[in-house]
């Protein structure tokens, strides 16, 4: 038996808009800890990762660890139909092959349930090491998401850098160049406002903008992103999700042949 | 032109 209740409903709809470009089936596991997922796109460049821990739910029963596959865009669809102030209840039976999304008003005053169908989905399930970044940018993620949007329009690929002067976005196409850098800025006046960068080494890596772009639907829930740069692996997008968790985008960087 | 890198040659299936 699975009973899991999220007061504020619509994060789970901002979750799913932050994915469901990304990926179209994933199993979501759920267990004492949370509701996971973790899942590639089709082509295995990028992975998201996202965690929902059990004590941001109102209520959180998970009597043993399920995995419950769904396709993305049948499960947004189905999240559409709440309203944004509602409280949402995902429930599912031990070997049941449909989830129910309960909607309720904040008012009580109309309930919902939906029924999805699951699916059976291979899903393989990756390790992902801890690591030693070589710099870790801590900035608006409105900002992130207009510079990514911007470079877009002129490239196909960013040039990501990061050194003594701060950090540098840059691309290049048929029609021009366009560069754009950020130096570390804590003289705002919300901390939500500030550029951090954090530099161990300098680094630079190629990154192709599309998926980019894909993780900045992740946007509405967080303010600030993260981004976090080595040589050796994937870059790190994380969108912190107030008082449950985050989504983590792993990036695999372009390689000079 | 430069090669998209894989996820698959980052991390290991567990």
């Amino acid at each position: 038996m699975l009973e899991l209740r999220l007061v504020q409903g619509s994060l789970l709809k901002k979750v799913l808009d932050a994915i469901k470009e990304l990926v179209k089936d994933a199993n979501f596991d759920c267990s004492t800890t949370g509701f996971s997922l973790q899942a590639m796109d089709s082509s295995h460049v990028a992975l998201v990762s996202l965690l929902l821990r059990a004590e941001g739910f109102e209520h959180y029963r998970c009597d043993r660890n399920l995995s419950m596959g769904m396709n993305l865009d049948n499960m947004a669809k189905m999240l559409k139909c709440s309203g944004n102030d509602d409280i949402i209840t995902i429930k599912a039976d031990d070997g049941s092959d449909s989830v129910t999304f309960m909607f309720e008003s904040p008012t009580q005053d109309k309930i919902s349930d939906f029924e999805m169908k699951l699916m059976d989905i291979d899903s393989e399930h990756l390790g992902i090491p801890e690591a030693e970044y070589h710099a870790i940018i801590r900035m608006p993620s409105a900002e992130f998401a207009k510079i990514c949007r911007d470079l877009a329009s002129i490239g196909d690929t960013v040039v990501i850098s990061v050194s003594k002067e701060g950090v540098k976005f840059s691309t290049r196409g048929d029609i021009g160049a366009a560069n754009v850098v950020l130096r570390q800025n804590t003289t705002v006046d919300k901390p939500e406002e500030a550029t951090i960068i954090e530099m161990n080494e300098p680094v630079s890596l190629t990154f192709a903008l599309r998926y980019m772009n894909s993780f900045t639907k992740a946007t509405p829930l967080s303010n600030i992103v993260t981004i976090s740069l080595s040589s050796e692996l994937p870059v790190v997008v994380e969108y912190k999700i107030a008082e449950m968790g985050y989504i983590r985008f792993y990036l695999a960087p372009k390689i000079e042949e | 032109d430069a090669k998209q890198g894989n996820i698959l040659s980052f991390f290991k299936r567990v």
